[in-house]
């Protein structure tokens, strides 16, 4: 569940608020722990010029480049993860044991272009 | 949406959506485990995703799984038996090329600290590996996987059988026998201590396709 954002949220690429719920997906019956947790999404632009603090790379800076020159031929970058991080799920498998596993890459912590 | 779903549960490591029939209670080792990791701070840089801190093994996946075995008449040939049931783990949710990491036993018993039994006396215990399929006798001549006496009972006894279970298989079925020995005496006070037995579990820590394969992204 995204809020409604309070204020005018920056247009640029930056990590949003998302949190899921596992009753929201139908999962609460074997999921023992968490009930839901911060994933988080990338939203925003990469417009020209690539700010610094954009996390983006060479190849994005001159997309955005070519993107100013000929916007209907060539896209903007996209905002995308490049750092997640992990979360442990407890929880009952297909033949009722009890599991703890530790799954990657499950929290968006930054994005870029 | 279920197709979606379908596709990340395979990702999660689960053939279908588990839907527990009659769920175990969730055993505290693996509560514990859970909430000493929930109150690490975020991001967890410093945490090796590949190594299970609190039983200092290598593992992403630590699994519980229930016996589902039955206890077998009595009848030792010698001393005095307590206990003999045949252990069943269904082990077949492992994935193919999971490498065990831990594989722990614990007998739960009823309550601690039994009365002390009188010098000399002690419980032995007993574990062999038998066929799935086949009788639950030890091959004549078949060494116990492990052996050991004791002579207090507490609540949970824990049997590590990491060595003697690197592959595992799909079933694993042990023979239990916990006997009294010593000077006949007060024997069956001896084993009434083991009279309390609740139940076994089987603790088992493998490293996934996630940790076998490196950070390979999705």
């Amino acid at each position: 569940s995204a809020p409604s954002p309070s204020v005018t949220p920056s247009p640029l690429c930056k990590p949003r608020r998302l949190y899921i719920s596992f009753s929201d997906v139908g999962w609460e019956n074997w999921i023992i722990a968490p009930q839901g947790y911060l994933a988080n999404y990338c939203g925003g632009e990469c417009p020209f010029p690539l700010a610094a603090e954009l996390n983006s790379t060479n190849h994005a800076v001159l997309q955005t480049m070519v993107h100013s020159l000929d916007p209907r031929g060539t896209p903007q970058p996209c905002c995308v993860p490049v750092r997640l991080s992990p979360i442990s799920i407890l929880y009952y498998d297909n033949s009722d044991n009890v599991v703890l596993r530790h799954y990657e890459d499950m929290v968006v912590d930054e994005c870029g272009c | 949406l279920s197709r979606q779903e379908s596709s990340l549960l395979q990702s999660l490591g689960l053939s279908a959506k588990p839907s527990p029939k009659n769920p175990a209670p969730v055993p505290p080792v693996l509560r514990r485990m859970f909430q000493r990791r929930e109150a690490l701070p975020r991001p967890h840089k410093d945490r090796d995703p590949c190594r299970v801190e609190e039983l200092s093994v290598p593992g992403d996946i630590v699994r519980v799984f229930a016996d589902q075995g039955r206890f077998l008449p009595e009848g030792q040939p010698q001393g005095q038996l307590c206990l003999r049931r045949l252990l069943f783990f269904n082990l077949s949710v492992l994935e193919e090329g999971e490498r065990l990491t831990m594989a722990r036993l614990e007998l739960q018993f009823q309550h601690n600290s039994y009365p002390a039994p009188s010098p000399g006396q002690v419980l032995e215990l007993r574990l062999y590996r038998v066929s799935p399929r086949g009788l639950p006798q030890p091959r004549p001549g078949r060494r116990p996987l492990l052996e050991r006496s004791f002579v207090r009972l507490h609540k949970s006894l824990p049997l590590d059988l990491s060595a003697a279970l690197k592959t595992p298989g799909r079933n694993l079925a042990l023979l239990l026998e916990i006997s009294a020995s010593g000077r006949t005496g007060s024997l069956r006070s001896l084993c009434a201590s083991s009279d309390s037995f609740v139940a076994t579990s089987l603790l088992v820590v493998t490293l996934g396709r996630q940790c076998r394969a490196g950070r390979s992204r999705r």
